[in-house]
């Protein structure tokens, strides 16, 4: 069971690419769960028709007790098993008190061994990696860290932080950074800054995804690209994510 | 002694407008002190220079206990008083630490006391309103808070959290949202956008930054606008916001 989290800059592209990479690889036969770990809880929203579904911490709120797996997974496009873990009211406690609960949760319901999938994605907000959002690197959740990333100055501020924070826990976590996915912005000079970011950071540019109009036309139909439009480049840029990902020959070169 | 709180996500223009906007404070004669309340730790950067000066969290950190008024507040551009809080190493306990740890120190020292300014401005991280991003609004430090927003949605999104949290201590404490200051991103219909979701917060944009090459211009001699081109647009354009923010009629229309 490979254990993957992507992090970024809030707003960078994370949910796009992961629900994206989530549907490409079910496509290529893989069991997935994607697990939101933001609390803006959407990370799933275009696998399930566009709707947010419950989250873990609304759960908690509402039936305190008797939770099962079927009150938070749910399946998505292509069977794809889609969790979201959901925020506290802001001002109120650990912005990432909801990761923490959704992991507890999931373990207690011991939601691996039913469900038993190939892949688990971790859609990990990346502005401050502290209290819950720094669990799936410190709690030895995740193996393999991505870092979802444009040109801009504060993206690629924030990938430096998050491979400070995975380098922290080189010795205790078995997390590693793997690389950046550069998520287009159109920033001049895009793919040297972020190559030059991932230089400094001891790790190398994993895969490149333009600015596509294609991400919004699905969106509007509460899809992915993948589903909306499976033939199309971009498409395949999600396709040759999922091999980039899995560390197979990445079969388009999408930089 | 008026207390503001200045907000926004990360990257957004906080701590250039903040910093523009004490030192046109202090050129129009108010004693200014600006408290930096983001790990980044360089919000009075263009007050001092161009470095960064010690946090609160590093004198912690050499000195320990023998921490005098004299390690933590510098004398920037035109006598405005420079204070860095400071944050954790990534990953490591909560990233809002340093403005806990600021704001104690701050209050053992009297600092407000001795100094005695006329205005005090925290320039906070708001891209998660916990732990000590709370504090200015939780503590009671802060009665005036304004959020620094574009057009773009995930700076829009950070700000109905802002609100959502200034709401939350509203029985608590008494610290208010006075308004949106739109720093221009040059997004389609941004003026609307960012009016629209004013409405939606219960609260209005009280000025508009327009984007300006002389910020940059400023940045490369370690200072700002205000003090590298007191002469231009732009520097009126920070004055006239020092007029909105202490609710003096503002001497120029920028919006
Ligand atoms: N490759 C892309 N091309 C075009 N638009 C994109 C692309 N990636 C993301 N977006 C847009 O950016 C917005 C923010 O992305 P999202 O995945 O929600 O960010 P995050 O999860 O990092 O907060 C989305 O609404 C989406 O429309
Ligand atoms: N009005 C503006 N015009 C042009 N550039 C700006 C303006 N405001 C901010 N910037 C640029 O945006 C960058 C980020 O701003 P900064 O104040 O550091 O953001 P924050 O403090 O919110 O993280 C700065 O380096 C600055 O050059
Ligand atoms: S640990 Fe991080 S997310 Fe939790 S309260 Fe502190 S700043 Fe917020
Ligand atoms: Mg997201
Ligand atoms: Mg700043």
């Amino acid at each position: 069971m490979k254990k993957i989290a992507i992090y970024g800059k809030g707003g960078i592209g994370k949910s796009t690419t992961t629900s994206n990479l989530s549907a490409a690889l079910s496509v290529l036969g893989y069991k997935v769960m994607q697990i939101g770990c933001d609390p803006k809880a959407d990370s799933t929203k275009n696998l399930v028709g566009g709707k947010l579904v419950p989250t873990v911490l609304d759960r908690i709120r509402q039936k305190k007790e008797d939770i099962s797996l079927a009150d938070i997974v749910f399946k998505g496009f292509n069977g794809v098993l889609c969790v979201e873990a959901g925020g506290p009211a802001p001002g109120i406690g650990c912005a990432g008190r909801g990761i923490i609960a959704a992991f507890e949760k999931l373990e207690e319901l011991k939601a691996f061994q039913v469900y038993r999938p190939d892949v688990v994605i971790y859609d990990v907000l990346g502005d401050v990696v502290c209290g819950g959002f720094a669990m799936p690197i410190r709690g030895g959740y995740a193996e393999d860290v991505f870092v979802v990333t444009s040109g801009e100055m504060m993206s690629l501020y924030a990938a430096c932080n998050i491979a400070a924070a995975v380098n922290q826990f080189r010795s205790k976590g078995y997390a590693r950074l793997k690389g950046l996915i550069l998520n287009a912005k159109g920033v001049d000079n895009e793919r040297e800054l972020v190559e030059k970011t991932a230089g400094e950071i001891n790790t190398e540019v994993i895969h490149c995804i333009p600015r596509d109009g294609h991400v919004q036309k699905a969106e509007n139909e509460g899809k992915t690209v993948v589903e909306a439009f499976p033939g199309s480049e971009m498409a395949k840029v999600y396709l040759s994510l999922a091999d980039a990902v899995m560390v197979n020959k990445a079969r388009f070169q999408a930089c």
